[in-house]
């Protein structure tokens, strides 16, 4: 069976929201390490990639593999009824029909408990190889989202060019062009605003506004987000979670003719 | 003009 407490409901919340509109109908599966999730959105051009280490819960009991088939939009909405700071637990049996949910208020006696029915989701579950990027730039997930929004008004598209001199966002449409240029920054009373860029080699990449504007639904969950870039591969974002947990996001790249 | 590339190009299917 699964038992996983959650000190405060706002982690798995904003988790959910940040992937509803990219995936429907997930798996949660559930191990003695964790959470995981994998799930690609209807055409296959984006990942996401979630893991709640075992370590984020407490108490975190799973004695045997559990999937749990879950509607994104039926969790949001038991996940509505939760306060922010209530303690959530998620309870399953062996090969369940239901999942749990029960939400302790932490000051007053309240106690909620819901049973989200399950599904049976046979997803394909795909290899993601590990990957030595020729690019990684930490920067503030804030900054980031800003970017891909300003860009995303002149363009469908965004280059992401990595040089030593620094990492190049661009784009042009029909009204005109725009780029946004930065550097590595580090600010010493506020190291959640520097920016870092590892270069092993130059990079440059096309991707999809739409998609990235998507992914930074999950810019709460983090101060710093982590772009990872290789030649003709998948675009890695990620937001880092307490507890080595994280929350990724992979996007193929636009192939220029 | 450039098209969008595909997932299962770059990942397999395990």
């Amino acid at each position: 069976m699964l038992e996983a407490r959650l000190e405060q409901a706002n982690l798995l919340k904003k988790v959910v929201d940040a992937i509803k509109d990219l995936v429907q109908d997930c798996n949660f599966d559930c191990n003695d390490s964790g959470i995981a999730l994998q799930a690609m959105d209807n055409s296959h051009v984006a990942l996401v990639s979630m893991m709640l280490k075992s370590e984020s819960f407490s108490p975190f009991r799973c004695d045997r593999n559990i999937a749990l088939g879950i509607n994104l939009t039926s969790l949001t909405k038991v996940l509505r009824c939760a306060a922010n700071e209530d303690i959530l637990t998620l309870k399953a049996e062996d090969a369940p029909d239901v999942v749990n949910l029960v939400f302790e208020s932490a000051e007053s006696d309240r106690l909620s408990e819901y049973d989200i029915k399950l599904m049976d989701i046979d997803q394909e579950h795909l290899g993601i190889p590990e990957t030595e990027y020729a690019a990684t730039i930490s920067m503030p997930s804030a900054e980031f989202q800003k970017i891909c929004r300003d860009l995303m008004a002149l363009s469908e598209s965004v280059s992401i060019e990595c040089t030593k001199e620094g990492v190049k966002f661009a784009c042009s449409g029909d009204i005109g062009s725009g780029s946004v240029t930065l550097r590595s920054h580090t600010n010493v009373e506020k190291p959640q605003l520097n920016v870092e860029i590892d270069l092993s080699e130059p990079v440059a990449l096309t991707f999809s506004l739409k998609y990235l504007v998507n992914f930074c639904k999950a810019s709460g969950l983090s101060e710093q987000v982590r772009l990872c870039l290789s030649n003709e591969v998948p675009l890695l974002v990620e937001y880092a979670l307490s507890n080595n947990s994280y929350l990724r996001f992979y996007l193929a790249p636009k192939i220029g003719d | 003009s450039t098209n969008q590339g595909n997932l299962h190009t770059f990942f397999s299917k395990q």
